[in-house]
């Protein structure tokens, strides 16, 4: 009887060490494994394969909901505009390059916004992005006012008809109170030149970053109220733990992650998918 | 606070008697969650903390300081230790031009340090630095080394997209002598630890260029995969240190511990912002206290 008690020890020592590991954070993991082992008792079984399976039930009865899907072919207005979020580094440049191309094929009229005004060569590099997916980009000089890209690439894409205007901003850490400031007068800018604009504030996370994640998720949303979340670098050998308590704390879409940096990299969310790779 | 916490589990314990193993370990609880919460592996919080208990068994309780403060100064000193006791400079050693290799995952924030670096070098006026772009794979990332070199009026390679980056290294060896240049700092694409043949290219260049130092760039918002990061460029390049960058955020940066405890490598240089300015050198003191939160 005392064996069957090792095992059990032995056995959460192991799956607390594939969640933390995981960047699930320590009290979701706490929260997974009690939730696990109560229904467990309740049906008096005590196998390890039901412990895990339990868990991975868990975790995708939580992702499940948040999986989104961005209104392509049926865009209650155009041009959408859509604003991509997210502290430095994290990917989104090429996640709106990546989405480009993807639109592009599926004949969607797309205009990208270079407002990054601030890194060097944020420009150029969005505007090769827009030579990849065959789309125009509207881009100022350095140091202007990334509002005022927001305003001309806007009224450009009404004039012109586009379904999507994607926004491209620059990397700002969420403690940065005049850049997050900074995000919020692009916002306003936007509804200005066209009410209701921005129809989607992406957040852009980095699947290798930490407990952070679940920082930047709360001081963007604070800020800006989000519509959605992107993971990125799924392809990592990170797992994107952080995300399991960024679903149960916002009720935000997971709409896309990023697999890769080539043009094709991009997917859906896949809640199933998902916890799959990280057992 | 981790203060706080630890007061409040030895809140009874007052200016007598020692500290025993019961009430150990309920602090070593806590110490284990604050760790975890700033993003310090599994396995070296496991480590750590079973380190800190040994220390903090059988303490005399002071009537000076809360039994509290007690625990949280071993567990300081033994992060700063852990961490490094002394500020490591790049290493240059040998006959000029010294090169010296930046690598890392994607987004870490090599490109703007080589231009931090070379900043850094210049302001010290005891070296020449020359900036080498070799990453020929993210688009513009040539113009942004060239633009980053410009504002700090530092000579730069001029690298094409349709040259291999090994090519691109010994190449501007050569120019940067040829320059007056005495230190040469690479650029290299962000890569995966799990990319076999960018790993391998990796190799190639040193291979090809025999840099004096090797510098692993790591954001301190990096979560619980920062050891397999270390371990794998560790094992493939031998690192000269780690440079953490993006300091000036909120994360607890324990990625730095992790990194440290396990490669035994010195964290040289801290990122603290995205000018050519917000650079300095690493303090293991004022990480430690970061990660305690
Ligand atoms: N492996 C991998 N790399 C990615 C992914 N998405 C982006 N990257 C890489 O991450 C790095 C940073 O990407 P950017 O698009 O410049 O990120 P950003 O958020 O725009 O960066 P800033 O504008 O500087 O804040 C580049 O090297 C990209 O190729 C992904 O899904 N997987
Ligand atoms: N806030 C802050 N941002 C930083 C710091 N260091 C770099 N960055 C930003 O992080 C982002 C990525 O920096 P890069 O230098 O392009 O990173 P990289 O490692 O060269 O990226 P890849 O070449 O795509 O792998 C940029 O927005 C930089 O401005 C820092 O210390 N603090
Ligand atoms: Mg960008
Ligand atoms: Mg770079």
């Amino acid at each position: 009887f005392a064996g069957k008690k090792e095992i059990d020890e032995e056995l959460l020592e192991e799956l607390e060490e594939i969640l933390i590991t995981s960047d699930i954070g320590f009290e979701t993991t706490q929260e997974l494994i009690e939730t696990a082992r109560k229904q467990l008792r309740r049906k008096d079984i005590n196998n390890p394969e039901s412990l895990k399976q339990s868990i991975k039930n868990q975790m995708v009865s939580l992702l499940k909901p948040r999986e989104g899907r961005l209104p392509i072919d049926d865009l209650p207005i155009a041009p959408y505009v859509i604003f991509f979020a997210g502290v430095n580094g994290v990917g989104k440049t090429t996640t709106i390059g990546k989405l480009a191309k993807n639109l592009k094929a599926r004949d969607k009229k797309v205009i990208l916004a270079a407002a990054d005004t601030f890194r060097a060569a944020a420009t150029p590099q969005l505007a090769l992005w827009g030579e990849k997916a065959g789309v125009d980009v509207i881009a100022h000089q350095d140091g202007s006012d990334p509002s005022a890209v927001v305003y001309d690439a806007i009224q450009s894409a009404q004039h012109r008809l586009a379904d999507f205007v994607l926004v491209d901003t620059a990397g700002r850490l969420h403690t940065k109170k005049n850049l997050m400031e900074e995000l919020k007068k692009m916002c306003r800018v936007a509804d200005k030149v066209m009410p209701g604009a921005p129809h989607e504030k992406l957040l852009v996370l980095d699947a290798t970053n930490g407990q952070n994640a679940l920082m930047q998720a709360k001081q963007f949303h604070e800020a800006i109220g989000l519509t959605g979340l992107i993971l990125t670098k799924l392809d990592s050998t990170a797992k994107g733990g952080v995300i399991l308590q960024i679903a149960h704390e916002f009720d935000l879409p997971i709409y896309l992650i990023g697999v890769g940096e080539g043009a094709e990299d991009l997917q859906n969310f896949d809640a199933e998918a998902f916890v799959q790779a990280m057992f | 606070t981790l203060t706080e916490r630890l007061n409040t589990v030895f809140k009874k314990l007052k200016g007598q008697g020692k500290i025993t193993e019961e009430n150990v370990r309920e602090a070593m609880r806590q110490i284990r969650l604050s760790l975890l919460e700033a993003d310090v592996h599994y396995k070296v919080v496991k480590s750590f903390v079973a380190t800190v208990q040994e220390k903090a068994i059988g303490v005399e309780v002071l009537s000076s300081i809360t039994p509290g403060q007690q625990i949280v100064k071993i567990v300081h000193d033994e992060l700063v230790e852990l961490l490094g006791t002394r500020h490591t400079q790049l290493r240059l050693t040998g006959v000029p031009p010294y090169p010296v290799l930046l690598v890392g995952l994607q987004g870490s924030g090599k490109t703007t340090t080589i231009a931090k670096l070379a900043h850094m070098l210049k302001q010290g006026g005891k070296h020449r630095p020359y900036l080498v772009p070799a990453d020929v794979q993210r688009p513009a990332a040539i113009d942004q080394l060239t633009a980053l070199a410009k504002q700090i009026h530092a000579p730069c390679y001029p690298s094409k997209t349709s040259d291999n980056p090994v090519r691109i290294a010994e190449k501007a060896i050569q120019e940067a002598t040829r320059a007056g240049c005495d230190v040469v700092l690479i650029d290299t694409a962000g890569r995966l630890q799990v990319d076999e043949p960018l790993m391998a290219e990796l190799q190639k260049i040193k291979e090809a260029v025999n840099p004096s130092d090797i510098l692993l760039v790591v954001d301190a918002m990096t979560g619980q995969e920062a050891v397999k990061v270390a371990e794998a460029f560790n094992e493939r390049l031998d690192l000269g240190g780690v440079i953490l960058t993006k300091l000036d955020g909120d994360a607890r940066g324990g990625a730095a511990l992790s990194i440290k405890a396990v490669i035994d490598r010195p964290i040289k240089f801290v990122g603290i912002g995205e000018k050519i300015e917000d650079f300095e050198p690493f303090h293991p003191d004022r990480m430690a206290s970061r990660i305690l939160g």
